[in-house]
């Protein structure tokens, strides 16, 4: 599989409108000044996979993610990501024939939502859904920015550890 | 158990090594098991050699060093078992030109089996996208487009990206 | 002694604001007293607005714009009292070219009054130096050497340095 | 003043051999590639001053700081850095006419040596002369690789320390 699609709404400094990302296999580089919203993209893909950790989203409090408006515009009254992952491979059995729609919302009193092909669901379902694709929100095919150099700074324990949850 | 865990240890320190060399080329990197005998009572350290340089900690590597070793662990690990896709946010800023471009072909070389989502300023990078998406503010609010090749003139991120 | 803190705080306070204004143009920038009736029983936060963006906590700033608020701050403490002498390892490391730029003019600026040694593999930033140094290994060993300005034709860590 | 030389002995990458670094007042650049040495200067510049977290020199003891060897060459026995300060305005009184030379090695047993122009003194000798010309091996006109981001990740507690301890 991979990712056909993101889409945004009201999230980070995507505006109250809806921005899609349309994305291919192989490699796609983002390019941008400083300040455009590049990283922002990612932490909307964390987002919507169900990552926890809103430090790692730059975010003290989900309420952070939701568009705070700009000098003429509004804030958001919500924040919404929906990631598509291909499925022509069916590699998600009980979406045949479609593709992966994993979305999630936060709204301005802190209420989140995950939906899965437009259904409501938990969040444990996604991730479930997400194990099946060798997906991890957390995983370690997430290089954040400013991370790269930690991973050299792993104790031996931890990369034991992390090798060890490999197999 | 054991044998599995080793099966996986001995192949990925075996694509560690490869992919390291071709980061750092005549460069020698392993993992080493603190205790061999039972490698779940000790850890797993790792050693890395730039050519013609004695072993030193993996500590006093300098920050573009660090960074390769960084890239073989998670590439060689990709190896082992792939993950239908990457991020990777500015994971060249600590790299000189030349080691830049050594990165990319990597990336390249395993865009075949996986997505690459890669953000970065570097021009001798971003030439190897298959895909290039320009992000920029637009009455101070995200916009993301499409980006043709033949458009890259710049160094992107300069002044090509200011005018836009 | 709250007299001294709080003259040592708005003149920092002064020159953060010019600075940040310099590095990020059109963009405010302010460091608040957490308790200003009773400074010394709060802290010091800080405030940055880039150009047409409304305020979010610093946390959620870019990379780069936390490099332009920290370089900001700084220089701002340099103005109120100078260091003889500034080191500065790659802290364009996250900074687009425009910006590099920006922050090399206010490096040269301060550099009348003190000395800056600055590492850096950013073009833009080494143009404007007024004394280039050249690192590479030699015999595996760090060679240091004088570089003239007219010698610099390639970006630098380039392939210009890879020949030498 | 400035600081006009800096003299690497047998320290981290520089070989078992003196290696002379002049300096000027103004902007100096110090560019090559990646491991040439380059953060290895300003290493041996902390280390000469006095710095004592050894972490922010990339040693875990301060025998790591002596030049190891390679294929061809030997290790050195021991580590030295010189550091000569300008005293044309005679910022230093006690060396009018002379140049400030701060002198710091370490052997391999580990053992540590300070001189202040060729004489042996303590560590607290030199600090003091460093506090003439307001320099500390541990302030922040030091901006170590990878450490300008942290920057902003201050405490709003520390950061009024910080201006606190200024006056
Ligand atoms: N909730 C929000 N509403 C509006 N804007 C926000 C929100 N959260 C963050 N931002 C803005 O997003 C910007 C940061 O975006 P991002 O980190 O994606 O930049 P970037 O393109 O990765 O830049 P760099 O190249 O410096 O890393 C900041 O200017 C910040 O003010
Ligand atoms: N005691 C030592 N003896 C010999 N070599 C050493 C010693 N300590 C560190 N080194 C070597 O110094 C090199 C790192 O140098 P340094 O950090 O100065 O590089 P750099 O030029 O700053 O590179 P970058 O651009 O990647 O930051 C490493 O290759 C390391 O092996
Ligand atoms: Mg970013
Ligand atoms: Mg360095």
């Amino acid at each position: 599989t991979y990712i056909k699609e993101i889409i945004f709404k009201g999230f980070k400094s995507f505006g109250d409108q809806v921005v899609s990302v349309k994305l291919d296999k192989g490699f796609t580089a983002i390019i941008g000044p400083n300040g455009s919203g590049k990283s922002n993209i990612i932490d909307g893909l964390c987002f919507s996979l169900g990552r926890l950790s809103k430090k790692t989203m730059r975010a003290e409090n989900l309420k952070d993610l939701i568009f705070v408006g700009t000098k003429t515009k509004k804030p958001a009254s919500s924040a919404e990501v929906t990631v598509i992952f291909d499925n022509s491979q069916n590699l998600f059995p009980g979406f045949t024939g479609q593709d992966l729609m994993i979305s999630r919302e936060v709204n301005d009193k802190g209420k989140g939502t995950y939906r899965l092909n437009g259904t409501r669901c938990t969040r444990e379902e996604i991730l479930l859904k997400l194990a099946l694709a060798n997906v991890d929100p957390d995983g370690f095919n997430f290089i954040l920015q400013g991370k790269i150099v930690e991973l050299t700074h792993m104790s031996p324990e931890d990369r034991r550890i992390f090798i060890e949850e490999l197999v | 158990k054991t044998r599995q865990f080793m099966r996986a240890f001995n192949e990925i320190n075996l694509h560690f090594s490869e992919v390291f060399t071709k980061l750092s080329p005549g460069g020698i990197s392993k993992m080493i098991l603190e205790n061999p005998a039972k490698p779940f009572e000790g850890g797993i350290v790792i050693e890395a050699r730039p050519r013609g340089k004695k072993i030193t900690s993996i500590e006093s590597l300098s920050g573009g060093e660090k960074t390769l070793v960084a890239l073989s662990f998670i590439f060689a690990v990709e190896h082992f078992q792939p993950s239908p896709f990457y991020v990777m946010d500015e994971i060249d800023a600590a790299l000189d030109g030349p080691n830049v471009h050594r990165v990319s072909m990597v990336i390249k070389e395993f865009a075949t089996s996986s997505q690459f989502i890669v953000i970065s300023h570097r021009e001798e990078n971003i030439v190897n996208a298959d895909k290039i998406y320009g992000v920029s503010m637009k009455d101070s609010i995200t916009d993301v487009f499409s980006i043709k090749m033949e458009e890259m003139e710049v160094a992107p991120g300069d002044k090509s990206m200011e005018d836009m």
